[in-house]
Formats: structure tokens, C-alpha cells, sequence
């Protein structure tokens, strides 16, 4: 099945957010993102990983005009959500390479990865489905990360969207 | 913005990788998805979220069937990677809401979250898109986990792939 890379894009409107130490038991995602929603809050990715011990952090990227709306809604519910704080920055942006069938190509994430790398970006967070490849980066990196996989890539300039 | 839910889907073929505590710094997702792509191993979803201290925790799905021979082979190269050790297991499943539009609605995102818990069922890890958001749940809850979010969102049984 070929691999289809489409372009690129990035979003440097965005800001992260982490909650810290919750407990991994049913309903935590649901009480956090429920809040959310209800407070008009929208949220781009959803991060869950492993973890450390029985609790798990949650992160999530909305808009950066939210940020501060959104720390001081979570922070006014740690008890109630039984998370230990509230982590966050905007000093971040999401470049993603959009395409298909890119799970059968592995090889897609090491070139996108180590365009990065010789860039000498770091990659904060990543986030992947079928479709599309997205890292998190400095916000003020976001250029130069775009630029580095296009060339990695060889794709015109153009497809920056 | 209307959101469509498209419907919902599971993978029970996945196992489920975490490579813990590797130096954040640039280069070292390319290391370990360079070294995968060469020995042929498909990764679904990645995930890296928000680590502790200044390493990170890279996690990723793999079809089962190639669970041993990755594993093996991250085991053999931690020092190259510069990781701690590497965390595993096959009891999980991957279930999945497809979608269009559902970044601009969080509400998605929480009922599809409340569907599970209210069935008991925690949320191992959570990875998204604007057209899919996707749950790891333990491997023999798949089934019940699709039914939980079919009832919620008043899907119809038949739409389950
Ligand atoms: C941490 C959080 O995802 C929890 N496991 C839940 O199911 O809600
Ligand atoms: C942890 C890993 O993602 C690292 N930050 C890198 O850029 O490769």
C-alpha cells in the first residue's frame, strides 16, 4: 500500500496543558473533559500515556486565547477531578504531516522525526493516527521545523499550508 | 461546525509498547522509529506525552503478532537509545470513534469518555484527531466498550466495523 504524504501543516495557535498525577480509575477523563465542554472549551488532541505508578498525567492542546481560562478552571477543580496540579505552556506548535496509510510505513515517522532531529528541534509531544503524524514543538521553532521536513520529504513549498 | 460520528471501531490485534525515561532531547525519536522501520515493524499509534523531570516516555502499538520480536529488539538496543527499560503488554485493545469535526466539540470527547466509565471500563491511553479519537482498553473489554459508546451516542449496532 503506498504512503501518501499530502503536505504539511502547522498550528501555532495553540497552547498545552497537562494535569498532573490523576488517578487511573474510570470516570477521571470523563469529569476533566466534561468540565471542559461545558465551559465551551475545545481541545485538539488528547494525550494519555503511560504513566508512573497508579496515576496517569492527561494532556490536551486548545486555542491559546483559552489558556488561562482553562488553568484556572482546572486548577479551582483538582479535588474534584483528583488530579495534584496543573502544568502548562503556550510556548508551543503543532506541525503535522498529513497523508495516508501512513501506519503500513514506518518509515515515515523515522523521516519526519530525524528531519527534526537535524534541525535540531526537539519534540516535545507526539500524537499520531493513520492520517496524520503531529509533534509538538517550540512555538517559535515552528517555521524552521516545516521547512526541515519538506526538504526531508522533497515537497514543494507550496503544500505549507 | 456540525459534528458527524461516522461510527465506532476496535482493533483486538494490538500490543502495546512504552520505552521509559529517555533523554529529551533532540534525535532520540528518530533513533528508535528508524530502528523499527528497518526491521519492518508497523506502528499504529504513538504516543508521547508529558514525561517527568527531562526524560520522556515514547509509547506505541504494534499489531500482537510482532510484540516479542519488538521488544527483543528495543531490549538489545537501550543503551543506543538511550532509554531505561521498556514496558509491555498485549491486553489491549484499541476502540475508536471516527468522526469528522470533533476538535470543535469537546462534548465528544467526554461522552464517549462517560460512556466507559459508566460501564466500568478505564481508559489505559488516549490519542486523537479531528476525525478520530481513540481509547486503550484492557483486551477483553473491547466488545463491551464499543456497545457502552454505541448506546451513548444512539448508534446504530450495524455501524460497528
Ligand atoms: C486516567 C484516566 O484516563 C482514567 N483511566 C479513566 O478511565 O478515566
Ligand atoms: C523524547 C524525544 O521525543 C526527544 N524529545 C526527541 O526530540 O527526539
Amino acid at each position: 500500500e503506498k504512503t501518501m504524504i499530502k503536505g504539511v501543516a502547522y498550528d501555532k495557535d495553540i497552547a498545552r496543558i497537562s494535569i498532573i498525577a490523576v488517578r487511573d480509575i474510570p470516570g477521571v477523563a470523563y469529569k476533566i473533559f466534561k468540565l471542559l465542554a461545558d465551559a465551551g472549551i475545545n481541545v485538539d488532541i488528547i494525550l494519555q500515556s503511560i504513566g508512573r505508578g497508579d496515576t496517569k498525567d492527561i494532556s490536551f492542546t486548545i486555542a491559546r486565547s483559552q489558556l488561562m481560562e482553562t488553568v484556572d478552571l482546572i486548577n479551582k477543580n483538582l479535588d474534584y477531578i483528583g488530579a495534584k496540579e496543573v502544568n502548562f505552556t503556550h510556548d508551543v506548535a503543532k506541525v503535522s504531516i498529513v497523508g495516508a496509510g501512513m501506519a503500513n510505513h514506518p518509515g515515515v515517522a523515522a523521516t519526519m522525526f530525524g528531519a527534526l532531529a537535524d534541525a535540531d528541534i526537539n519534540i516535545h509531544m507526539i500524537s499520531t493516527s493513520e492520517i496524520k503524524i503531529s509533534c509538538l514543538v517550540r512555538w517559535d521553532e515552528a517555521e524552521k521545523a516545516v521547512q526541515a521536513i519538506h526538504e526531508r520529504f522533497g515537497l514543494a513549498e507550496e503544500e505549507l499550508e
